[in-house]
């Protein structure tokens, strides 16, 4: 059988907040080493990856390798019914088809358990090439939100152009042309700091519609990661980590635009 | 046309 115990059950909703904007449905893959998710947007564009490791959780127990397809609009219909500070158990028998989500109150007078149908989906799981990126990016996650949102008015795309001087996220449209220029600053133990690794300059160019989506991950983690190289996919991580207890993380892989 | 690349140019399915 599988059973997860999650002291702050919150992490669930604010990781599917994270992610049911881009799936409608995905494979839960409870394993040893925890629960992991990969899946692909219907266009073929956008992969996320969620790993929450086995150690994160309070108890943490799967006997053998399972893998439940759920339907995430049903999930978020369950995780709404409970409260932010609620423990959640996550349990499911072996072969079975249905997944229990069980939700304790902090003092423990309330205990609520919902039933959902698990779906068979067709697994379509992709191989991902270890990559040195040319940069590496890391910076608040919240800026990143705020910048997203904020280019997004522009167009339907965002060039990510990283150098010795920063970053510098631009859009152009209809109305006009914004760009976000972010130097590098490295005072030490700033939490709004911004740090460029940098192998060799590099821009790509996004849809803005998904780093939209992958800026609702900010929730999680106040820090962002932004690896890019020359023509492959942009991964941007979250850490899925509270103050004392890192749960795993989320990434999202996004293709780039070809230039005309 | 959007010039919009998918994942699966860069990703090997497995």
């Amino acid at each position: 059988m599988f059973e997860a115990r999650l002291a702050e059950g919150g992490i669930l909703k604010k990781v599917l907040d994270a992610i049911k904007e881009l799936l409608n449905e995905a494979s839960f893959d409870c394993s040893e080493a925890g629960l992991q998710l990969q899946a692909m947007d219907n266009s073929h564009v956008s992969l996320v990856s969620l790993n929450l490791r086995a150690e994160g959780f309070e108890n943490y127990r799967c006997d053998r390798n399972m893998s439940m397809g759920m339907n995430l609009a049903s999930l978020v219909k369950i995780m709404k019914c409970s409260a932010n500070d609620d423990v959640l158990t996550i349990k499911a028998q072996d072969n079975a088809d249905v997944v229990t989500f069980v939700f304790e109150s902090k003092n423990g007078d309330r205990v609520s358990d919902f039933d959902m149908k698990l779906m068979n989906l067709d697994q379509e799981h992709l191989g991902i090439p270890e990559t040195d990126y040319a940069c590496v990016i890391k910076m608040p996650s919240n800026e990143f939100a705020k910048i997203v949102r904020d280019l997004s008015q522009f167009g339907e795309s965002i060039a990510i152009a990283c150098s010795k001087q920063g970053v510098k996220f631009s859009s152009t449209g209809d109305i006009g042309t914004g760009n976000i220029k972010l130097a590098q600053n490295s005072s030490a133990d700033s939490d709004d700091k911004v740090v460029v690794d940098l192998q060799e300059p590099v821009t790509l160019t996004f849809a803005s519609r998904y780093l939209n989506s992958f800026a609702k991950a900010a929730g999680l983690s106040e820090k962002v990661t932004l690896s890019m190289s020359p023509d492959v996919p942009l991964v941007v991580e979250f850490k899925v980590a509270t103050s004392d207890n890192d749960y795993g993380y989320i990434r999202y892989y996004l293709a780039p635009k070809i230039e005309d | 046309k959007d010039n919009q690349q998918t994942l699966i140019v860069y990703f090997i399915g497995t």
